[in-house]
């Protein structure tokens, strides 16, 4: 009667699809854009390649209900490509993926691709065809994805001549969905994700054959996020042992001094000597206690330097207002870039702007624009930290904005680790470091507002007269 | 540059546990300990048990920062136990349980227990110690997680005799948390599965000697969930293709009449027309287009009678009254339960009740105490369909209901699969045909209070003269 299984990371999220947004056919066809979109511009900024990301929806048959029905979505890209022999993995299996390293990037959980595929697969049963070239050769996949296993199953592999030098990706698939209950929502996504990559071409083609197209408004490259140790902040058993195993060090000093951020030898000293241990001892020879010693003193030591911003791209205050300029065509843009700050030893930016007139539309609600990691957020606004600091932590009367004003904020998070409320990367958790730095940026910017609200009022006034 | 790897699911809820609800030292004592008294309650209610469930916590050392303590969590039930074959799985490794099947638990994801015991193991690097019994003699496992390996490693497994014929299952191990700023929430959490589980004892001795104990206010005991077959409705591919390599049947049509409910010889006939098929045909022979044929003549099939309730276990109406009456101890109590409701193929009931008056105190803002699946839910209320229920699909003036009212919504809804919105368990989503009955069942309820109000106003005006 009581029956005990183990089911795969494929089946776990094949029956709780919804928690990554496959929830009905219309936010499963939003869903899967969106994943496959973030990969295309992750591989693009990988390479520090300008992106060139080209998303064509075409309907192919009949659904089984009113507004559903059969798609062939195919994204290409120009971006770093996938070597062959990991293109089976990386789209046939969950939590599989190369962005598991200590920098930013779209991508965290080895999961979205799949999921996508995945979807298509469970309500069409037809394949998936992957075009990849990381350098040399085209190869061309068709694969399925055996759930219960979490694991490939490749149907077809052919291997094309590269005539034109061409790099990067194409996913060609099918699925059913409802893209008249979902256009609207696609459609924002390019817009939003316009704004946050100005440096990126983004072409949508619907089934309707419309063209929506949103040209590069600049060719600059953001720096790229570099690769960086960890920092000690946060680090409990578990890691420590990951470190420990996998370090080259034989004392206790210099394993502390090559596998985290912002320890010296001063520094690592001083943790040792907190945690009653030998500055010489080997680290892979440390017993329990020595070991959980050691973790308890990095947790009591209060004077790490912050975490190093390296691993972070931020889009960067021109370019944030390029994107804004080019999309909102406000009358007035004030953008803020926050110093890097931190939340439990993972380094975060805040960004935010407001932008008011023009042709932002008044509205009875302020208009807000969420970013993380460069994405787009555009559901779950209300369990947002974003909206808890603009309707709570912004007392906008002081700053003369009249309700129904033309106003929208806009802000960017860039982390290590975005808190994402759920892996449907809709909502970002209220964490007390970002929400005050969101608080300080916004106010920052409201300020700027004031002033020029003033400035046009006085004019105003001088006019009338 | 580009490091491809697959980590596993232990590995990518150690990385991710705060979407698991192991946000901060405060929120993570919370999340362990609702986890383990959820795994109790499941354990009592599978074996028909009124439930008899102590949760100990002491304070055993200091912990790295300010409220952050060393802890042993010690949680005792009088539930069917676990069989000594699964005890290292089912707690030490993610994915693995007992709750796959297809009826109404509180537990679904196979996750919870396992994160709760690597909660501790990672931030005290001890081991964890699970007792049990099933029948006969009772088991004593010590138990580490392999996070990387996702599996159990069992460090001691001691057998005892049965000397009393005691039955269930004990978890005792050590954290560390912050019990100062979770104090509350815990308390309101026993408090709150007091409401939903008024047949249960539940007794919480906390760091400071305090008992909180909630005794059982009824013997009765629910209707238990009957295990179901699957309703056709929302059946995909994958589905499909793994019920036809269980079956027995050799012909299509005992196929579909022995492999889903709601399904008789009639219906069977009718959705095989549809897909063009032959009712002797064996399912197992079916090629790909004919599996896919009828999959999507089962989408397109419209005369499903509604899925079967008996998988459900509502908390009834005289036992959620008991229960609030027992807790919330108000003047006025109308308790509703709707008629079994379907969405996607999932059967769920909702129940509602609005108590008002007496012990409620009067608040600026209704008091909403949701549950699913007779799990309290304290967190994320603003993101749950019930607080968009309430505070938008309500008119509160139409009930006579004056601002700052004494005034308590209770809703509960049962599912085979409740809308999570994340693994936490926090927000149930707005699913349309959930969101139609809670408006419903709260309406009836509030039309209930808006006599009582009359009646009050008028026995009110009648003294005064
Ligand atoms: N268009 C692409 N170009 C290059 N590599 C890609 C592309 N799409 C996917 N990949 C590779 O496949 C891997 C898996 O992708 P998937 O979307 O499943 O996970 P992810 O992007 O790592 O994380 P997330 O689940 O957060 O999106 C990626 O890590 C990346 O290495
Ligand atoms: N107190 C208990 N008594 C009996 N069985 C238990 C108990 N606690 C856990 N189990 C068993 O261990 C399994 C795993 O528990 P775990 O909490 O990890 O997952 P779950 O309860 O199935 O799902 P969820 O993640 O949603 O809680 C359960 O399915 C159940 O079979
Ligand atoms: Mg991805
Ligand atoms: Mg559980």
């Amino acid at each position: 009667e009581v029956k005990f299984e183990k089911i795969s990371p494929a089946d776990f999220f094949y029956r709780n699809r919804d928690i990554a947004g496959f929830t009905n056919p219309s936010r499963s066809l939003y869903t899967s854009i969106r994943e496959l979109v973030e990969n295309s511009l992750d591989a693009c900024e990988m390479g520090r390649i300008l992106p060139e990301i080209i998303v064509e929806l075409q309907e192919v048959g009949e659904g089984s209900s009113e507004d559903v029905k059969i798609f062939r979505l195919r994204v290409k890209d120009n971006g770093i490509g996938v070597d062959a022999k990991h293109i089976p993995h990386a789209f046939a299996t969950v939590f599989y993926g190369s962005k598991y390293g200590y920098r930013q990037s779209r991508g965290t959980f080895g999961l979205g691709g799949t999921m996508a595929l995945l979807y298509g697969q469970i309500t069409t049963n037809r394949p998936v065809t992957v075009i990849s070239c990381t350098n040399g050769d085209i190869h061309e996949f068709v694969l399925r994805i055996d759930v219960v296993k979490n694991e490939p199953i490749v149907l077809d592999h052919k291997i094309h001549k590269n005539n034109d030098e061409w790099k990067g990706t194409i996913i060609d698939y099918y699925l059913e969905a409802d893209y008249t209950n979902s256009k609207a929502k696609i459609v924002e996504y390019f817009r939003n994700t316009a704004i946050a990559n100005p440096n990126a071409s983004l072409t949508f083609i619907d089934p309707k054959g419309r063209l929506y197209y949103f040209p590069r408004v600049t060719e600059k490259m953001p720096e790229p996020p570099k690769e960086a140790l960890p920092h000690p902040v946060g680090v409990d058993v578990e890691t420590m042992k990951r470190l420990i195993s996998m370090t080259k060090s034989e004392t206790l000093l210099s394993f502390l001094t090559s596998s985290f951020q912002r320890v010296g030898p001063k520094t690592a000293r001083e943790v040792i000597e907190l945690a009653g241990l030998e500055h010489v001892a080997n680290p892979k020879e440390l017993n329990h206690d020595q070991l959980t010693a050691l973790v308890e003193a990095i947790k009591r030591y209060k004077k790490f330097r912050a975490p190093d911003p390296t691993p972070l791209s931020p889009i960067g205050k021109d370019l944030l207002e390029a994107g804004i300029r080019a999309i909102l065509m406000p009358e007035f843009l004030y953008v803020v870039q926050r110093p890097p700050q931190s939340y439990s030893g993972f380094p975060f930016i805040v960004e935010a702007a407001i932008a008011y007139g023009g042709k932002i539309p008044p509205s009875e609600n302020i208009q807000i624009y969420r970013f993380a990691n460069k994405i787009p957020l555009l559901y779950d606004e209300r369990a947002d930290v974003v909206w808890k600091v603009v309707s709570e932590r912004i007392d906008w009367n002081n700053y003369n904005v009249s309700k129904g004003a033309p106003l929208a904020v806009v802000t960017h998070i860039c982390s290590l680790k975005v808190p994402y409320k759920s892996v449907g990367k809709e909502a970002v958790a209220d964490r007390p470091e970002i929400e005050r730095e969101l608080t300080i940026a916004i106010r920052e910017c409201a300020r700027e507002l004031k002033h020029y609200l003033i400035k046009v009022e006085r004019r105003t006034i001088a006019i009338k007269r």
